[in-house]
């Protein structure tokens, strides 16, 4: 049911004949039959994620099915990610003018 | 600032996109790919530099866990410059020993600059003297297929920042490229989308042919935090980016 709420008009054979393709087209092949219906589910969450992109985006890009749709965003951050990102400055903010900080 | 700019177009400036896989190395294949274009457009000499070399001889040591455009920079300056990538070849991981005095150099660099945040001095820098590593959020790359991404500060939070990519130069899209637009019944003609053009290190096969587009103007996914590009010689002869 989720799946299929997750993809209005796709009903599940046309999603899963969307993810046959895209294991052909990127090679991908699950060990069992749990983790490929574990797979399918993030391909249909990311293909929702896809359409609201597509939606939200100000700009003339396309989302849709990549070599990544089968991953998690987590998983895609951990093996994509610049994992040793820069850090955020400090937000040190100090009133103008106080006398602490004309001491300093 | 010329109205166009794609370094792509110029011989022997950019090498093949390559493919970090499961190695969190943008920084150093961005890097990388910022010397090999600097080299070629300041020597006319087209190379292909070691990223593997970046990865072992880091002074962190563990290359494939992320790490700094200017780390990358710094090993370059202590090894006074970089084997090629075909006598030094890429693993896909780190291993222990920094074998860089075993080969001989091909590139070397002066130093490295961060330029200002401000993208009109980024694209008159780019046009001028050549592709800058930027770092961007990447949020939004993990489904893209093609276009130009507009994103707002909501969908790609420019202070978080981690991906590290290449800058090779920037456009216009024709206003008919642009999609309906939403909400104005009627109207499908579109302004014309300023956009940069970046080379990514997931393969060939992603985005548009391993590149993609961002909005200009608009410090699009955070692309003006760390515009950082090494320095080559000056060349003996005025540099121009390729309409």
């Amino acid at each position: 049911d989720s799946l299929r709420v997750q993809n209005p008009g796709a009903g599940p054979l046309e999603l899963k004949e969307v993810f046959t393709l895209f294991q052909i087209q990127y090679n991908r092949s699950y060990s069992n039959p749990a983790e490929y219906a574990h797979r399918l589910d993030i391909f249909a969450r990311n293909l929702a994620h896809a359409q609201r992109l597509q939606e939200e985006d100000l700009g003339t890009a396309e989302f849709g099915v990549t070599a990544f749709s089968d991953l998690t965003e987590e998983e895609f951050d951990q093996l994509y990610g610049n994992q040793r990102a820069a850090g955020r400055a400090p937000n040190v903010d100090r009133e103008v003018g106080s006398d602490e900080w004309q001491e300093s | 600032v010329p109205s166009t700019c794609d370094w792509r177009k110029a011989p022997g400036v950019m090498s093949p996109v390559k493919d970090q896989k499961t190695c969190s190395c943008c920084w150093a294949m961005a890097a990388a790919g910022n010397i090999e274009a600097q080299w070629g457009i300041k020597t006319r000499q087209s190379v292909e530099v070691s990223v593997q070399e970046l990865l072992d001889c880091g002074r962190c040591g563990d290359g494939c866990s992320g790490g700094f455009v200017w780390d990358a920079f710094i090993t370059v300056l202590n090894n006074s410059g970089l084997a090629s990538e075909k006598d030094y070849p890429f693993q896909g991981a780190v291993r222990a020993k920094c074998q860089a005095k075993k080969h001989k150099k091909v590139a070397w660099i002066q130093d490295f600059i961060m330029l200002s945040d401000n993208e009109q001095r980024i694209a008159w820098y780019l046009a001028t003297e050549g592709p800058i590593t930027v770092t961007i959020n990447k949020k939004l790359l993990q489904q893209y297929q093609n276009g130009v991404i507009k994103a707002t500060q909501t969908t790609c939070d420019p202070q978080n920042v981690d991906h590290v990519v290449l800058l090779v130069g920037f456009g216009k899209t024709k206003s008919v490229e642009g999609r309906q637009a939403k909400g104005v019944p009627g109207h499908s003609r579109r302004r014309s989308t300023p956009y940069w053009i970046l080379k990514n290190s997931w393969g060939a096969n992603w985005g548009e042919k391993g590149y993609f587009r961002l909005h200009r103007g608009s410090n699009a996914c955070g692309i003006t935090k760390y515009p950082i590009t090494a320095r080559v010689d000056k060349p003996a002869k005025k540099v121009s980016c390729p309409p």
